[in-house]
């Protein structure tokens, strides 16, 4: 059964699956350790005993020694934990940038990364709509907020805030030094979370094409409690085990999955009479009403224009919809077969409706053939087929002498009264 | 009773040459 439509056949919402979406795609970073080979030293705790000092390569010719980006994003195994890994650095701040493309814009629910290194002591998240070409800030952290990111410490989101982005000084411990996990959850805290399908703002909120992280400062020795410890770093690095980015492929509620078109590129599926790589508008020759997204009690599906199978092109016209109580706005463009009228109901000047055809048929509008001489005009009565008769004359289509008159030699008055 | 349909050939178009129909 396809989720989109009821047994019966009524349309409802229906959404892509719940996925990591950020499983197997390639991340650009600005920093990778291992060209050349180079030692780093990690603090190692092991239980209660003092943190141990634990030093090795990283070479980027060697798999078993390398930390690349692909392995932000690989899976993740408890067992085997693989960690991109930035290179070596002895100042602060010291920013190294991630950025994942997601290829397709998503609803996202959450973004979370999970370290192999201390976490920073400051990080961005940023997002992209437009494929990368402009960003917003997401989310921040940092314990000191105001310093890095100019923005107040967990600042309050009221209804008139949603799209800001926040600084928290919470997920920015030292500790633990090793797989500790920041998770930003996009909307979490938001007033109108609760009523996401009508609450346009959020929807745009959580709507990404691309995320990028930036690790600003890493945690400095000030910072750890202990003197021994101090002296167990002295070079830094940021290292991130998984990159993960929950959420759905964006369809409005009018797709069940996304899939590859013939360029590659990730599309939904469209159903509900829409189309568009994310269901963004409705199919041609379906503008009855204006596009809308789905909602859980309305599957708003795109209605075909109703041309009476005279027309194959239709547009929208609002002031029409307006009229009809937001029922139907479709205007139908190039009625054929002799008809005409928004819906092609009804015949064209010099036409009369055939009552034997339905007005669905081609030939449901026949000529009104008024006589040349007979008739008055060349128009007809659209539902009898009557011509305009001068006068003393007779005839559907104004061909005869009525009774009492004959045929004179005037086309001017081509029946006159017998004497 | 049925009249006869009006005779093409029994107008005068003389006067009237631009109303004159093709047919």
């Amino acid at each position: 059964p396809d989720p989109c439509y009821e047994e019966g056949g009524a349309a409802r919402r229906c959404v892509p699956e719940f996925i990591n979406a950020a499983f197997g795609k390639e991340v650009q970073v600005s920093s990778t350790c291992g060209r050349p080979p180079a030692r780093f030293c990690g603090i190692q705790e092991r239980d209660e005993r003092p943190a141990t000092r634990l030093c090795q390569v990283c070479d980027a010719s060697e798999p078993r020694k390398a930390h690349p980006a692909s392995y932000l994003t690989d899976l993740n195994s408890a067992h085997n934990l693989t960690c991109w890994q930035s290179e070596n650095f002895n100042h602060s701040p010291h920013n190294v940038t991630l950025t994942l493309s997601l290829g397709k814009k998503f609803e996202i629910t959450y973004v979370s990364l999970q370290f192999c290194s201390p976490r920073p002591e400051s990080l961005a998240v940023y997002k992209s709509m437009d494929y990368g070409k402009t960003w917003t800030p997401y989310q921040f952290y940092s314990s000191q907020c105001r310093k890095m990111f100019n923005r107040p410490n967990k600042a309050v989101i009221t209804k008139q805030n949603e799209q800001e982005a926040l600084c928290t000084d919470g997920h920015t411990d030292l500790y633990p030094l090793s797989g500790g996990l920041i998770a930003f959850s996009t909307l979490d805290g938001r007033p109108s979370g609760k009523d996401f399908d009508n609450s346009p703002v959020l929807q745009d909120w959580v709507t990404v094409t691309d995320i990028r992280i930036v690790f600003s400062r890493p945690h400095f020795p000030r910072d750890l409690a202990a003197k021994e410890e101090e002296s167990l770093t002295g070079t830094y690095y940021y290292a991130v085990g998984e990159f993960q980015v929950g959420g759905r492929c964006k369809c409005n509620g009018h797709a069940s999955r996304c899939v590859r078109d013939k360029d590659g590129k990730l599309v939904c599926d469209c159903k509900h009479n829409t189309e568009g790589p994310d269901c963004d508008r409705c199919k041609p020759f379906h503008y009855d009403r204006p596009w809308q997204r789905a909602s859980t009690r309305e599957a708003n599906e795109c209605l075909a224009c109703n041309c009476n199978l005279h027309a194959r092109r239709c547009r929208f016209n609002m002031e029409l919809f307006k009229l009809s109580g937001r029922r139907s706005g479709g205007v139908c463009l190039n009625c054929r077969h002799n008809t005409a009228g928004r819906h092609c109901h009804y015949c064209k000047e010099g036409f009369y409706r055939d009552l034997s055809k339905p007005i669905t048929h081609r030939r449901a509008c026949r000529a009104c053939d008024c006589h040349p001489v007979g008739a008055a005009g060349k128009t007809c009565n659209q539902t009898t087929g009557q011509c305009p008769c001068k006068d003393g004359v007779t005839g559907i289509t104004c061909n005869r002498c009525a009774k009492g008159y004959q045929q004179s030699r005037s086309p001017v008055a081509p029946c006159i009264k017998i004497p | 009773e049925v009249m006869p349909t009006l005779d093409m050939a029994l107008f005068d178009w003389t006067d009237y040459e631009d109303l004159k129909p093709d047919v």
